[in-house]
């Protein structure tokens, strides 16, 4: 553990929260979509199978359990209890076209061919691109609230985050894993536009 | 050095 990775895992953590406090607190799931967070859901859901086969740290144990329940929370609070807040007429990203080339590429690309290795890197590839429903939405709406917009920065930034955690791991510990820092850069560039509005107009005023 | 078991990340 380095403090690059747990600077990672914190903003991880802070946008699950504000994501569901802000779903909590306004009683509405308003602008966030709902593909994305199935699409998370999805994720935590095959990686986190190893919590049944290998244990690492509590700390590991616990954070995957803190992730799941926060994804499977989400979903339940905007699928069925805030259900007529959410604006499915704007969530409208056809989400296997992410999903299916991520289970072709954890297929012909993986560390190796077993069923959990292969739900590992399926996992690592579709968290990669999740957030694109959601970064549609905005682009398709004008505008996120500025909760959203903070949601959006912390989850950003944990996987920037992690690519200092394994430029460090690299030299530290001569670790690395392709798979996991590829997808990585690619998760962290798709947010690239956004970290520039919400850097740029928080400095500017609104 | 890549280990494929040993996922330690979240």
């Amino acid at each position: 553990m380095n403090v690059f990775r747990l600077l990672g895992d914190i903003s991880h953590l802070l946008a699950i929260i504000i994501l569901l406090l802000k779903i909590w607190k306004t009683r509405s799931c308003a602008g966030i979509s709902g593909r994305s967070q199935v699409l998370f859901a999805v994720v935590y859901t095959a990686r986190y199978l190893d919590l049944f086969t290998s244990y690492i740290s509590a700390y590991n144990s616990i954070m995957k359990l803190v992730f799941l329940a926060a994804s499977y929370g989400t979903i339940y609070l905007m699928f069925i209890k805030f259900k007529a807040s959410y604006d499915h007429n704007h969530d409208t990203f056809r989400i296997e076209f992410l999903i299916l080339p991520c289970v072709l590429l954890s297929l012909l690309i993986n560390h190796e061919f077993s069923p959990l290795e292969i739900l590992w890197t399926f996992s690592i590839y579709l968290e990669s691109v999740a957030i694109l429903p959601q970064l549609f939405m905005v682009s398709k709406t004008g505008e996120a609230e500025s909760i959203t917009s903070h949601y959006l920065f912390a989850l950003g930034s944990y996987r920037a985050l992690y690519i200092l955690n394994w430029i460090y791991r690299y030299y530290a510990e001569s670790h690395y894993d392709v798979i996991a820092i590829v997808a990585g850069i690619v998760q962290t560039v798709l947010y690239c536009d956004f970290f520039y509005l919400y850097i740029t107009k928080g400095i500017y005023g609104q | 050095d890549e280990n494929a078991e040993d996922h330690d990340e979240l």
